[in-house]
């Protein structure tokens, strides 16, 4: 059965899931042309 | 407390001072340059006289970088997340690199104790100042400062360079420590940026490629079980809310990198997986159990007329990297356990062997799975000691009418519906690729169908084994060999019980299984 | 039967329920894995460009921090005095390199409204760039396609390929929207 300990955990890991990490966190700096995820359409090379 | 009068501002000052330097075009190749001006003003200032002042120095500077970081994130105005993130880094990656060379500079090298013990300090005092953090802040504790310090950290850290590798794994343990301290169960809001670290493909190449004699895998594995463990209850409990979805996900994505790129760690560590992974977490539990060392592929189980007994591989012992024996406790019990297997007395034993067993009157929680799991482990692996002692391989025959068959028939009959799943459960949990424990459990799961005393038992099996063929690929070779040849072979008259027709979404199942191993 | 959870029938229960509760599905009958974004038919090692935990891609070769000599290295003092990105200043050999070195990001929407400028195409459908080759009319023009000779730009011989298409014009993008990004490099207009 769920504890407070675990319902304290999930409002902490929730709070957390409202800024993930991203990709670029764990890459050096590129300043002169920086990462910047963006939807492109479906239909475009994803990888 | 008791820092020196000063301390603060003269922190402040290095600090500020660093990040030009740090980004000044004069810089120089790796910062050297910039370095010698910093420790220069240091020694001036007196900071790296002594230890202590070298770890309130640290202490001060993680914080004005923490606090610098919140300023930034709490003021965005007009920023993209980009920019932010550039802003924040620009001091984040400065102090990082600070770190890192006084840990490659200090003391004479090869002397790594210095070095280590620096590394030991700084990483102990950025996870004070995070747990601190997270307990003062709770649901407004941001990760983004403490993932850049730790992430880039093990970059530059695991950078090619000789005076570095000479220390790689003392720093590779200093940041398992760390992540095991920071374990999501300890801190949950830093859990999503901790898998992030973990599953760093340089963090995954170094302790599970790089580092030499596997001697990387007992901590990496023990990273995951944290994970496991933190996942555990609200995957128990279908707690799948878009946060713990987006971790479990996480997860499997890790394990299918294992699977695929490190197939011998998952086949080492499988027991120690499954014996946390929740019951109901079917694809996960035979994501682990489908792995398989890659230079013994297993035959293809569709093939027709397949002979297990006939691969060779199936008389040699997997390498199971845990003491699953001393997890049989209390000791008295264990000996109690011996005992029987060598003596076949007193018959109490197996008869009591339920009570022990049972871990609580609660319902879904009534056992111990833990001993459960290793009880069936060890009889079994004692069985197969026994039977090769004799020359010969375990079989319909060689496995029956032993002391080990005796505990195995009693739990089978004597415990209830919720002991006999977990038993059962803890049978197919061996059900892997080509070895003598898949090769033992496999013939023991058919004998027990075989000789079962009522229909339940046989259900119960069918129940163990169909909902892990139910599920999404992959499915273990073991698993796939033992319902194939209990739905084919005529001695367990499969296809007349009444369960297999109880419901026609269970007969269609049964259909389409079938269908798809025949 | 077995009356409870652990028989058939709590089986069968489990399901039915795991039909309507996407939850539950997500532990009974597990995900296809092969859609999380790694390559498993791959003989390659997966972990030296794996993403990390959320990533739903392998890592871009631009993403993955390789040791290289200093010399190969932006300096710092050039760094600020490098050209600003201008993508109309580029010739298209660039423009390609940078639509598919850069998958789900600004710059990729930003390479392809260039190339849209320069009179390519990208045909949704086949999911290539074509462009009329110069002074090659089209053999035949109706309100919904045309068809003669194109060139298209093929990605593995990276060059430009005659070819003959029938192109349907409802099977062309569109002038790709502006992304509703701030000016994503630094100092461009």
């Amino acid at each position: 059965p769920m504890t407070k300990e675990h319902d304290y955990q999930y409002q902490m890991l929730q709070a957390a899931f409202y800024h993930m990490p991203h990709p670029s966190d764990s890459e050096r700096l590129r300043s002169y042309l920086p990462r910047n995820p963006y939807p492109t359409p479906p239909y475009y090379p994803q990888v | 407390f008791d820092d020196p009068p000063g301390l603060q501002e003269k922190t402040e000052f290095l600090l500020r001072e660093w990040v030009q330097l740090y980004h000044a075009p004069s810089s120089g190749r790796e910062s050297t340059k910039a370095f010698s001006q910093i420790v220069y003003q240091m020694n001036m200032q007196g900071i790296l006289k002594t230890d202590d002042l070298i770890t309130r120095f640290f202490r001060h500077a993680t914080q004005m970088c923490v606090d610098m970081c919140y300023r930034t994130l709490n003021d965005q105005a007009a920023m993209t997340p980009t920019m932010v993130r550039n802003k924040c880094f620009r001091t984040l990656d400065a102090f990082v690199r600070l770190i890192a060379l006084l840990v490659k500079h200090s003391g004479e090298s090869p002397n790594a104790v210095s070095k280590i013990n620096l590394l030991n300090k700084v990483l102990g005092i950025v996870t004070g100042v995070l747990l601190q953090d997270h307990e003062i802040r709770k649901t407004e504790f941001q990760q983004l400062p403490y993932h850049r310090i730790f992430i880039m950290l093990l970059l530059e850290l695991n950078a090619p360079d000789p005076v570095l590798e000479a220390i790689n794994f003392q720093v590779l343990t200093a940041f398992c420590n760390v992540l095991h301290i920071l374990r999501p169960e300890k801190a949950p809001a830093f859990a999503y940026a901790w898998l992030d670290i973990v599953s760093h493909r340089v963090f995954i190449g170094r302790m599970l490629a790089v580092t030499p004699q596997h001697k990387g895998w007992g901590p990496y594995a023990q990273l995951l079980i944290d994970l496991f463990n933190f996942l555990s209850p609200f995957l128990r409990n279908a707690e799948l809310a878009k946060p713990i979805t987006i971790l479990y996900r996480g997860c499997l994505r890790v394990l299918l990198v294992l699977l695929h790129d490190f197939p011998e760690f998952l086949c080492d560590y499988h027991y120690n997986f499954c014996d946390v992974i929740p019951p109901n977490c079917i694809q996960m539990r035979n994501l682990v159990l489908s792995a398989f060392p890659r230079n013994l592929p297993p035959p293809d189980p569709f093939a027709g007329k397949l002979q297990v007994d006939m691969i060779p591989e199936i008389r040699q012992a997997p390498m199971i990297q845990t003491n699953y024996a001393s997890l049989i406790q209390p000791p008295s019990f264990k000996n109690e356990l011996d005992t029987y297997l060598n003596t076949r007395t007193p018959v109490t034993f197996v008869t009591d062997l339920r009570s022990t067993l049972q871990a609580s009157a609660e319902p879904g929680c009534r056992y111990n799975i833990q001993l459960m799991n290793a009880l069936v482990l060890y009889v079994g692996t004692e069985a197969i000691a026994a039977i090769q002692a004799k020359g010969l391989q375990p079989n319909k025959q060689t496995i029956t009418h032993s002391s080990h068959m005796d505990i195995f028939q009693s739990l089978a009959v004597d415990t209830d519906t919720e002991g006999r799943y977990l038993f059962l459960n803890a049978i197919a949990n061996q059900l892997r690729y080509p070895n003598s424990h898949t090769n033992y459990f496999l013939h023991l799961i058919l004998y027990l169908f075989a000789e079962a005393n009522t229909p339940a038992i046989q259900e119960q099996i069918t129940r163990v084994l169909l909902e892990r063929l139910i599920v999404n690929r992959p499915h273990p070779w073991g698993l796939l060999i033992t319902f194939i040849e209990l739905i084919k072979n005529p001695t367990f008259d499969f296809w007349s019980h009444e369960f297999v027709h109880c419901a026609p979404e269970i007969e269609k199942l049964f259909d389409s299984v079938a269908r798809s191993c025949a | 039967m077995v009356a409870d959870q652990f028989g058939m029938v709590g089986f069968l229960s489990f399901i039915r329920t795991a039909e309507t509760d996407q939850n539950i599905v997500q532990l009974a009958q597990g995900s296809d894995l092969t859609t999380l974004g790694l390559n498993l038919k791959s003989p390659e090692n997966q972990y030296l460009t794996f993403g990390g935990a959320w990533a739903e891609t392998p890592c871009r070769a631009q993403d993955i921090d390789f040791y290289v000599p200093r010399e190969y290295l932006t300096n710092g003092v050039t760094r600020e005095k490098l050209a600003q990105i201008s993508l109309s200043r580029y010739g298209e050999d660039l423009l390609f390199h940078i639509f598919y070195m850069n998958a789900g990001d600004v710059l990729q929407i930003m390479a392809a409204r260039e190339l849209y400028n320069r009179d390519w195409r990208f045909l949704k459908e086949d999911r290539v760039w074509i462009t009329r080759a110069p002074g090659v009319p089209p053999i035949e023009k109706t309100s919904a396609y045309e068809r003669g000779t194109y060139y298209y730009f093929d990605v593995q011989s990276w060059r430009k390929v005659a070819k003959e298409f029938q192109v349907e014009y409802e099977k062309l993008e569109d002038r790709p929207e502006r992304p509703q990004y701030p000016s994503i490099f630094p100092g461009s207009q």
